[in-house]
């Protein structure tokens, strides 16, 4: 199994389609950066992103350069993930 | 250790065996009403599994098709699927509406319509969304499935790139899983209604996605979702907003409903389920069957506007 330690989903907020380019460009960058969870459709919808821990930095200092408002939507993608697989487990049991 | 149906637990995520174990269980307990159909193998050679609800009245009856899970991550749409074939059997016989329906229509459920995936979400990555197909000399793995479809293929809002979660694949339904669908639903024939469901983002919706033109019925469809909404949030306050794809999420091309809508079948939604983006794709267990309860008041609501518009 993948780990995702440490991996966030940051929630951000496109203020108009220039913003949401800038998001979209951040799809093609490899190696891959971001898994979009919720991809860039129109500045009235948020933008929901998976980021690896080790691109965390990269990415939120591109945010912060380009002024795209973000808020940290998962913390730890890990910790969920070892909750859902204790509930799984308990269920089994 | 005899298995059943009854000991399942359906507030919790299950691995495929389990659910396909749970299928065979299924079946053999609802014999009188239902039955379990393969209609392909996937990729890595897995079964296609449906589930067929009739009350009888032979193969070309009319029927609903239903289907979950074409997007392996989003666990909540199997988990509502396997809680809805528990429903449908339940209400048969209680609930006026669904008998009324099976009375006159049959209703597929294809509850794991992507089961490469789901078993490698379990496997090796959970965050893992396409199929599992492969083609020589091509770096990447996968195709998004609900861009695979004849309809708008190869449109905005699908990708060409091999590499891109939302991958389009070779050429319209390349891919086995999708195929599989068509050949079913074109050879069936009689298909009336098709709702497919995604999460996350709590949105009911309609054809078309890789269009911004409005469908030739789209003053019905949105009515339709209207209400279904309505009776969704009755259930537990929960908020959908709906409206065509295009218009209510993003351009999408090569998407399942728009094939259908394109394929004659009028009423074609696609449900993106809970929740707005708290836990999204990692839903805690303890939502499934609230999520399911409310999702299903909604498709009873449009299985009774199909009772009432026949066409």
């Amino acid at each position: 199994q993948m780990n995702f330690t440490g991996d966030q989903v940051l929630r951000v907020l496109a203020k108009d389609e220039m913003q949401l380019r800038l998001l979209r460009e951040l799809e093609g960058l490899k190696p891959q950066k971001v898994d979009f969870w919720r991809g860039p459709a129109r500045p009235s919808l948020p933008v929901d992103m998976r980021v690896p821990f080790s691109a965390l930095r990269d990415v939120k200092g591109y945010l912060e350069s380009h002024g795209l408002s973000y808020s940290v939507m998962i913390k730890d993608i890990q910790v969920l993930l070892d909750q859902e697989r204790e509930a799984m487990a308990r269920s089994r049991r | 250790l005899e298995r059943s149906a009854s000991s399942f637990s359906y507030s919790s995520y299950h691995t495929l065996e389990e659910i396909y174990n749970w299928i065979d269980s299924f079946v053999t307990e609802h014999a009188d009403i239902v039955s379990k159909i393969q209609i392909g193998h996937s990729f890595e050679n897995r079964s296609i599994l449906v589930l067929k609800f009739s009350t009888g009245g032979g193969s070309e009856r009319q029927a609903v098709w239903i289907d979950t899970g074409i997007h392996s991550r989003e666990w909540i749409t199997h988990a509502t699927g396997i809680w809805t074939a528990k429903q449908i059997v339940s209400e048969y016989g209680k609930d006026r509406v669904l008998t009324n329906l099976l009375d006159t229509m049959d209703i597929f459920l294809e509850i794991v319509s992507n089961p490469d995936g789901f078993a490698f979400t379990h496997s090796m990555n959970r965050l893992w969304r396409k199929n599992r197909s492969s083609q020589p000399g091509v770096p990447c793995i996968g195709v998004d499935l609900n861009r695979n479809w004849r309809s708008g293929f190869g449109g905005n809002g699908s990708n060409d790139n091999p590499c891109s979660e939302t991958y389009r694949g070779p050429y319209p339904q390349s891919e086995p899983e999708v195929s599989a669908v068509v050949n079913f639903i074109t050879a069936h024939g009689n298909i009336k209604a098709l709702i497919s469901i995604h999460s996350y983002s709590q949105m009911l919706m309609y054809p078309y996605g890789h269009s911004l033109e409005p469908v030739s019925d789209q003053e019905e469809l949105h009515n339709l979702a209207k209400r279904a909404v309505q009776a969704l949030y009755k259930v537990h306050g929960i908020k959908y907003i709906y409206g065509s794809i295009s218009t209510t999420l993003y351009v999408a091309s090569g998407i399942t409903v728009d094939w259908a809508y394109d394929s004659g079948i009028k009423y074609c939604f696609s449900f993106e389920l809970r929740d707005t983006g708290r836990y999204g794709f990692l839903l805690p267990a303890t939502q499934i069957v609230p999520t399911a309860e409310e999702m299903w008041m909604a498709i009873r609501t449009i299985l009774k506007h199909i009772l009432r518009h026949p066409y």
